[in-house]
């Protein structure tokens, strides 16, 4: 439920003072998801497997991570997404570790490293923040994930 | 520069002591339609100027990145039930960079358009540019983040932002000896990537985790053509069958933790 608390703390005055927001009097309420936007969004691209291959030629540092019990974009549908690039695997997959336990599997390819995060919806950080925190680290260090 | 301690954050209502510094503010990306997109930028608590800085963009479309990203996923503070004061976050990601939550587009949460019919034809396309507008002025008003190592990271339909503004930032960075917005990577999770295969790949971990029936399952796979991208009436009512009638009371978002009552 912690989107509502949201709802609560940001419509606050006192916090829309303290963060500068809402400065020239925005004619609805703040809210974490505009139904307008959503309903109304124009061009989507069909897929962005085009733009990953581009910008892998030009040496981007690109990971895509799964959090496994997700089934709005679940793990199966980035796994057969990414299967279409056809990468060549650089590091077989292995399971990757945190606190002693499995916090997921990964593979590492040319240009792309995927990993799955253990027990994690939608919004991995929320669910596993501690494994979620460990994949920020591993991909901000540009090494792969711990074997232990 | 001046406008950047105007944005700086003394300390949000309810907030505990820290030690990293925060700012917020608009930045305009459109004069013409009076597009300005809402930030919120938390400093690493250490050496703040040696770590890189990362943008994190939620998905949607139409959702906030105050919302989810800051406030319950990897920002430096959780808001307790009763909205009336915050505690901290063990593994905020401003532990090991400069966190930069932005609400894109204009229309998402503070982030507004003195234009409203910009809130019915917002795409892909504008999204990106106007994010590229944001990062350019945005690095005018905090020149301490020129030439520092720039990641963006993101989420959900932020699958379509995040290559979508790194490929925008690489083609503008082409002409440029000395590029201020230094694109080291991206990472993205639960990404929107490709209609067609994640379409497919969902529909076997919907079966794969016996979430619907084998006949609905084989239902789908007839009826839903998923290298279109409009789905007939037909495939739309069995996947509402599938969500209505045999998913049950469940997050979507996370099968096995309870829902919110």
């Amino acid at each position: 439920c912690t989107e509502n608390y949201a709802e609560k703390y940001y419509n606050r005055p006192d916090v829309q003072k303290a963060l500068h927001a809402n400065t020239t009097g925005i004619p609805y309420k703040w809210t974490a998801c505009s139904e307008v936007l959503i309903k109304n969004w124009k061009d989507s691209e069909f897929s962005i497997l085009p733009t990953y291959r581009k910008l892998m030629a030009a040496g981007l540092r690109i990971w895509v991570f799964s959090g496994d019990t997700d089934s709005v974009v679940p793990v199966t549908a980035t796994r057969f997404s990414l299967s279409h690039l056809n990468l060549k695997i650089k590091t077989q997959w292995y399971p990757w570790y945190s606190g002693g336990q499995v916090g997921g599997w990964t593979e590492v390819y040319d240009g792309l490293t995927f990993a799955t995060v253990r027990g994690a919806g939608h919004e991995v950080p929320l669910f596993q923040p501690r494994r979620a925190f460990i994949l920020f680290q591993s991909f901000l260090a540009g090494k792969e994930l711990p074997r232990s | 520069t001046k406008q950047q301690e105007l944005d700086r954050i003394t300390a949000l209502p309810g907030q505990p002591p820290v030690g990293f510094s925060q700012f917020s503010g608009y930045v305009t990306v459109n004069e013409d339609h009076g597009r300005a997109l809402f930030y919120w930028l938390t400093q690493s608590a250490t050496n703040p100027d040696k770590k890189p800085l990362v943008l994190w963009l939620n998905g949607g479309p139409g959702c906030s990145s105050v919302a989810y990203g800051a406030s319950e996923e990897i920002g430096p503070f959780r808001i307790n039930k009763t909205g009336s004061s915050l505690y901290l976050n063990k593994y905020s990601w401003n532990k090991v960079a400069n966190i930069l939550f932005l609400e894109s587009p204009a229309g998402v949460g503070f982030s507004y358009t003195n234009t409203s019919s910009d809130l019915k034809d917002s795409g892909d396309n504008r999204t990106a540019n106007d994010a590229l507008n944001f990062l350019i002025r945005w690095m005018s008003r905090f020149p301490q983040y020129k030439y520092r190592d720039f990641y963006i990271s993101g989420e959900s339909y932020a699958g379509h932002y995040v290559p979508q503004l790194a490929n925008k930032i690489f083609d503008y960075n082409k002409g440029l000896s000395q590029p201020i917005i230094n694109l080291k990577g991206f990472i993205v999770g639960n990404a929107v990537t490709d209609s067609k295969y994640d379409n497919i790949g969902t529909v076997a971990f919907w079966w794969s985790h016996a979430m619907i029936s084998d006949k609905t399952y084989k239902n789908i796979l007839n009826s839903c053509n998923f290298t279109s991208d409009k789905f007939s009436k037909k495939c739309d009512d069995i996947v509402d069958y599938a969500m209505n009638h045999e998913f049950g009371d469940i997050d979507q978002y996370s099968i096995y933790t309870p829902t919110c009552k």
